[in-house]
């Protein structure tokens, strides 16, 4: 029942490049 | 920005970014109730809210239960080993004070700027 994007928060995955 | 040790603390208007010397995202969190969890959850949004969008959580840690004691509701990702997602609570009121993506443990849970690792 979980999906990757409710791992998300503001569009931003954890453990990925930063882009502002 | 604000640094912190090696980090940097992207702070937006209504969330804020933490990313390492490598350029990495470590932590994301709300900072206003304008902005809004993949499920809708927000800051001042009762517990109920959060469990009836995300269901029981993995665990559940629990403050002093001291008037301003908040407890942690940890939901941790199944695609990414270390990443929860938590919902500070007011233990008390039982509303959202805080919600942040981690990759490492909150270090001092109870202190608001500290739970950020500002």
């Amino acid at each position: 029942k979980w999906s990757e994007r409710d791992f998300t928060l503001m569009g931003f995955s954890l453990n990925q490049p930063f882009q502002a | 920005l604000v640094k912190r040790d090696s980090n940097n603390f992207w702070l937006y208007g209504d969330y804020g970014v933490e990313v390492d010397r490598r350029n990495m995202v470590q932590k994301v969190f709300l900072l206003t109730n304008n902005a809004y969890t993949s499920r809708g959850a927000a800051l001042g949004y009762h517990i109920s809210t959060v469990l009836s969008l995300y269901g029981r959580p993995d665990r559940v840690e629990v403050g002093p239960e001291a008037e301003k004691s908040v407890d942690a509701y940890y939901y941790d990702s199944p695609f990414q080993k270390g990443v929860s997602l938590v919902f500070v609570v007011n233990h008390a009121s039982r509303y959202v004070e805080d919600v942040l993506l981690i990759s490492a443990p909150i270090q001092n849970l109870q202190d608001p700027m500290a739970r950020y690792g500002l």
